[in-house]
């Protein structure tokens, strides 16, 4: 464990707390999509498909429990008590192809052909592209509440974060993923737009408007 | 190298 991870680990749960925050003190889900949380829930249960079968540490057992309970309650959230405030009209990504050409990644790149492998590295690339519809819909919207974007923008966070900490451990634990690291870097460059506008607006005490 | 991946990452 070094300090990268650790931030990255923690800005996931910031965000994961913000999302939650959001959705019931307002009692609303407006402006977030659902099939961003929904593609999430199909990271963490096919990332973390070993949870109960493969032990790492309490830390990783917890945070695994953490994100895959999360992640469904919060689509649980959205598809029940607050189905009336969802926008589905603006939530119009098509989540197929992302998750067909995840398959196809998986497929294509994986550490070895056996089930585990396969939807491990499924989950990575499924990951790396799973905030578009999120960001696809902030887009269509042109303007969000800050608490909608300070989420997208922790999670965001954790993402970066996890590079220093690759090349961290590529230097000195002698590890390196190069799957992991490729999606990762991938998923962060999709939130260089984001994390732009985000800068020029929001840090400066401005509304998130996309110009 | 890839024996070292063990998936100890979130």
């Amino acid at each position: 464990m070094n300090l990268f991870r650790l931030g990255g680990d923690l800005a996931h749960l910031v965000s994961i707390f913000i999302l939650l925050q959001k959705i019931t003190a307002n009692k609303s889900a407006a402006g977030i999509s659902i099939k961003t949380q929904i593609l999430y829930s199909i990271v963490y249960v096919t990332r973390y498909i070993d949870v109960f079968t493969k032990w790492i540490s309490l830390y990783t057992f917890v945070m695994k429990l953490i994100f895959i309970a999360s992640s469904f309650y919060t689509v649980w959230l959205m598809h029940n008590t607050y189905k009336s405030t969802q926008n589905p009209q603006i939530d119009t990504f098509k989540i197929r192809y992302l998750i067909g050409g995840s398959i196809i990644m998986a497929a294509i790149f994986n550490h070895k052909l056996t089930f585990n492998e396969l939807v491990w590295s499924f989950s990575i690339w499924l990951e790396s592209v799973a905030i578009l519809p999120q960001l696809f819909m902030l887009q269509r919207t042109g303007e969000a509440e800050n608490i909608t974007v300070h989420y997208i923008f922790a999670l965001g966070i954790y993402r970066a974060l996890y590079i220093p900490n690759w090349v961290y451990r590529w230097i000195f634990d002698q590890y390196f993923d190069y799957i992991a690291t490729v999606a990762g870097i991938i998923q962060t460059l999709i939130y260089s737009d984001f994390f732009y506008v985000y800068y020029q607006r929001v840090m400066k005490g401005k509304k998130f408007e996309l110009p | 190298q890839s024996t070292k991946v063990k998936h100890d990452e979130l």
